[in-house]
């Protein structure tokens, strides 16, 4: 049981570096047991070092780049349990625009094992997506859908 | 297994029926603010088995129930449905296709329904405990709440980590 | 004291309604307070209803509706009380295309009275500028500044 | 007043000095992610006299200090100066240019100046009180951080207010 967790453990721990390492083009992250004694009890704390910098505490970490680690995390989870459908609000808020490309790429790859319903303003994420819904409000304040054509989406 | 179909009625802000379709893949969902896309995804959330009205966004059980508008009256219930597509047997149900189905009343009053035969709300949290879907899961991320993967204290982060390995 | 509060009190709530309904072209918005019998005292209510929608709770707005409630409120402290600079660390992040152009033009409009330092990802919000500074990481993980030309900006 | 010139020497992520002018009217800031603009805004906040750390999302006071590279060397200390048109007399002080400079060192020491003059941090606090900009106004509003003015409770919102009326 014991041993179950830390071999997985390890197991998400290899995927968050490389899944970060692809999406951030270089550094390293991990996921650490904050007392490797009591696997089974202890905290988990989080370690990210953007290529290039030195390891700081993820607070001083941009809003940009605390979203792509925390997007890095989710697709590390994804890869090692995935489910069957995940459905995204707007995660891609914070990233510019060489990130957002970089996290559609990513989403476009994941696909093929997890359904995803993406929330976005960002054209870059409407471009990997198969079915675009478009929503908007009526004059008489409730919700309905419309067909919509990439080009106008964004 | 995958999602099919989305059907809502009287939920938040659609008054009118609004079914939605979904295929293997990405789906994209655009629009302008407060037009209702938000509410798509608390809708899955509820039908999913919910229980805290606070990560809805309401303050009370009936705020998921169409409140009316300056041209429109109130509803008197909000009803979703979410059909899933279970040809790989992902759920422990003997159906090819699984509708669950979420209603609440004004009066407070809920039914569930599991592919139209009533159950109770914990029969359908019954249905998902270990696909990963569901509150204590990684299946869906609300809006601005991606970073709290990050901020939770290291022990909150035990109840994500332990649904993963 | 109090007569001076409950003046300057009126003051701001009409300000930040005829401001809301600027941004959001109508509807209504108000500060209250929560206990008119102890001005010094009480806890502020705000209270917002987009046009043509019902009144409710504002954690029921969507994500750009708040934010834009949010800004409506700052600048109708501003029109009540000008601060002389005000830095804004991408205040513009969660509003679509439609409110961010109405967005800019505010802040074109009150830059007259209060200097504006706006940190964003967002082309209608750079187009107001009159000065445009672009910052980048070097490769050896520090700082710099470059000169920026708007097309390339966004 | 205006804000003239900021300079930032050895400030986070900023190794070798850097000077942004600024005019009357609108300035905007843009790069990548991670690239130093919030870090900009910290500055301005840090040099006002901004005491908490945690606004500034450090654990400790010298994390405010250039920590070095994979390329380059830690400094061993942090500099800020604001220099501030005062031709409309808004601070009470007799100048119509003031610049304020805040020094940090990795001995925990610090140095503040108003015109080259040694003071101390609340000399400098002093100098913007009743002008809203500080930690209670509204002059700085950092990023994700637009909704706290809603979701302030009730009481909470006071100290905002006060300010205003
Ligand atoms: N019970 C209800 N009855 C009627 N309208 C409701 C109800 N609950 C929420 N709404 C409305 O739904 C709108 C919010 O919708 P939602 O959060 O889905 O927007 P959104 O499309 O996600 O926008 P954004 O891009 O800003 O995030 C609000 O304007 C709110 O008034
Ligand atoms: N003391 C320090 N020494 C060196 N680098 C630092 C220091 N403090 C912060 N940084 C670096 O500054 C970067 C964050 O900068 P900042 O928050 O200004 O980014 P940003 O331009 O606002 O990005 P975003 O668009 O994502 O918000 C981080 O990558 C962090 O590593
Ligand atoms: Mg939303
Ligand atoms: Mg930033």
């Amino acid at each position: 049981m014991q041993e179950q967790f830390v071999k997985s453990f390890s197991v998400l721990n290899k995927s968050f570096n490389l899944v970060f390492e692809e999406l951030f083009g270089g550094g390293k992250a991990e996921i650490v047991l904050e007392d490797p004694e009591k696997p089974l009890e202890t905290g988990i704390g989080i370690i990210a070092q953007p290529p290039g910098k030195k390891l700081q505490s993820l607070s001083l970490l941009s809003g940009g780049e605390k979203a792509l680690t925390a997007i890095a995390l989710l697709f590390a989870i994804l890869r090692v349990k995935p489910t069957p459908f995940c459905v995204l609000d707007e995660i891609d808020a914070s990233l510019d625009d060489a990130n957002v490309s970089r996290f559609a790429s990513f989403l476009k790859n994941y696909s093929k094992d997890t359904q995803f319903i993406v929330i976005t303003h960002r054209k870059a994420t409407m471009e990997v997506a198969e079915t675009l819904y478009g929503i908007t409000m009526e004059d008489t304040a409730t919700s309905k859908m419309i067909s919509v054509k990439l080009e106008e989406a964004s | 297994m995958f999602l099919k179909r989305l059907d809502l009625y009287g939920f938040k802000s659609f008054a009118n029926k609004l079914t939605l379709e979904f295929f293997p893949g990405i789906t994209a969902i655009v629009g302008p603010n407060g037009s209702g896309k938000s509410n798509i995804a608390d809708a899955i959330k509820w039908v999913l088995g919910e229980q805290s009205v606070k990560s809805l966004r309401g303050l009370k059980l009936e705020d998921v129930i169409f409140a009316g508008s300056k041209k429109l009256k109130p509803l008197g219930f909000a009803e979703v449905s979410l059909t899933i597509d279970n040809s790989d047997n992902c759920l422990p149900l003997d159906y090819n296709e699984i509708t669950i189905t979420r209603r609440v009343f004004r009066s407070g009053e809920s039914e569930f329904y599991i592919n139209k035969t009533s159950c109770r709300l914990k029969d359908i949290i019954q249905l998902f405990l270990g696909t990963g879907v569901g509150s204590e899961g990684y299946s869906i991320i609300g809006q601005g709440k991606i970073d709290e993967i990050l901020s939770a204290r290291p022990e909150d982060r035990r109840a994500l980590f332990e649904e993963v390995a």
